[in-house]
């Protein structure tokens, strides 16, 4: 199993679309994928109309001592082959909760281990903040995927998430590989593609050369509740999507495993 | 002095965009304005070119034992009669450093009350996360902004922020008294009217009545580190702050103060 987490401590770039989107081109390319909802807001896990609120089977499970079978916690959705670990409000009490307590970065990671004969992907959703939960995030992934808009103010805080991704490597020992990927482009602001090349001269190695346009289906697909490559196949969002998950390149060859 | 917090667990729904509109206008009336960046990210200091890296002279030093004057943490900004205690990194350490620890949530108000003679208004900026730094500025603050997409994704998480709004007051003995203001209203998108009229179902007392349009001149304004109305007196954006500013009635009559 591959785990991909999707990072940025801005809000509102796209994590949970580009999460939700590439879950919907693997599926429909016949993979395996789990999604996992670490946001205490709880944005994918309202997506797929799995209300959260009550929800004992949760990733705030894992944190709180859960013993038995991490595929109990695994909420089916309505799309075949898409399963979700919901979240749970009590995720915003965490960073108190574990406080300055040490070793409690790898939860995620351990418990996803368990699935990794179930699924070929786990997509991990994260929120827009610094702390335990995107910290077990980046420990479980063997890559990250980082949104960001092409916009000056979001530039400073490309610089710190980068920033962030170095320490977090430097604090687990593990190198994180991570492809900064620009969304909802928008070619008719000038700004934009002068941001696109600042951010290609900073991490000419690390910027994918594609963007994923501004596209009004992403809002459609989510208020029916499907990824917008279900919704339409031949969206420009849904096509910018099909070329990322090529080029993450992580996509395992499918002849490895019997179709099932 | 009146202190508005702009609060949404909800990441990019124009948290700071509405802090830093809201203060150009109210200088513009000749206001004193305080704003204060209490997200780690920093986006309202990265807003005015505050490189906030280095910041001895931030939100984090009142959480970190700084004794002497608060109006020493303060920054001017290009603008004038609008000044700005800039975010630090390390508010983003708050949560686990202050951990269980109880009466951590009135120390932003406490500080702010000492410069309740130099300024008429302060507004605070929230990071998207329910936490130690949005306690504090709600247990600050005389009034919310509670600043919402117009989408069905975005419903269920008002409903959520709501929900901590009750929390919080009933935590802190206080009457907390909030605005939802529908944001990036797109009219050509069908589900945004729709919507609209939802949340106005759930929260007819408490949905402003007009709207903040989408405008390209908010991004344009954020480039040159300008609010929009500096930047377009008369941009959509402007003018629907303007009849926000307006509409919250919490802006004093300026007669009690001599003109300064
Ligand atoms: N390429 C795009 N084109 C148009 N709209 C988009 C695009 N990508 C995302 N959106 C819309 O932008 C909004 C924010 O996206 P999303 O919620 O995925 O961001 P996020 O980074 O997960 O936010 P948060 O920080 O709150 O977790 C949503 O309304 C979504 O539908
Ligand atoms: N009414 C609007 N029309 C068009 N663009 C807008 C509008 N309001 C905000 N924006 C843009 O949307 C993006 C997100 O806004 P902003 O950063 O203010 O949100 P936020 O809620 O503060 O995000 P965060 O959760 O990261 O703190 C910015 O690029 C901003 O310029
Ligand atoms: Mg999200
Ligand atoms: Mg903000």
């Amino acid at each position: 199993m591959k785990v991909l987490a999707v990072v940025n401590q801005k809000g509102g770039v796209g994590k949970t679309t580009t999460a939700v989107s590439m879950a919907g081109i693997l599926v429909q390319r016949k993979h395996r994928v789990l999604l996992v909802d670490a946001d205490p807001h709880g944005s994918l896990t309202s997506y797929f109309h799995l209300d959260h609120r009550g929800f004992e089977r949760s990733v705030y499970s894992l944190f709180d001592g859960y013993k038995s079978r991490v595929d109990f916690l695994v909420s089916k959705t309505q799309i075949a082959g898409l399963h979700v670990i919901a979240s749970s409000p009590a995720l915003a009490t965490l960073d108190k909760k574990l406080g300055g307590q040490d070793g409690k970065g790898l939860i995620l990671g351990q418990a996803l281990q368990q699935l990794s004969d179930w699924y070929d992907y786990a997509i991990i959703d994260c929120p827009p903040v610094l702390g335990v939960l995107m910290v077990n995030a980046m420990a479980a992934s063997d890559k990250l995927v980082i949104p960001v808009q092409a916009e000056f103010l979001a530039l400073k805080g490309l610089d710190l998430m980068v920033q962030t991704v170095a320490m977090v490597s430097r604090a687990l020992a593990k190198d994180l590989d991570y492809m900064i990927v620009p969304t909802m482009y928008d070619r008719r602001t000038r700004s934009s593609g002068q941001c696109l090349e600042l951010i290609r001269g900073k991490y000419p190695r690390k910027l994918w050369d594609g963007v994923i346009p501004v596209d009004a289906q992403f809002k459609e697909a989510s208020s029916v509740g499907v990824p917008i490559s279900t919704l339409s196949r031949t969206a420009r969002g849904t096509m910018a999507y099909e070329l990322l998950v090529d080029s993450l390149r992580f996509e395992q060859v499918l002849s490895h495993r019997q179709e099932t």
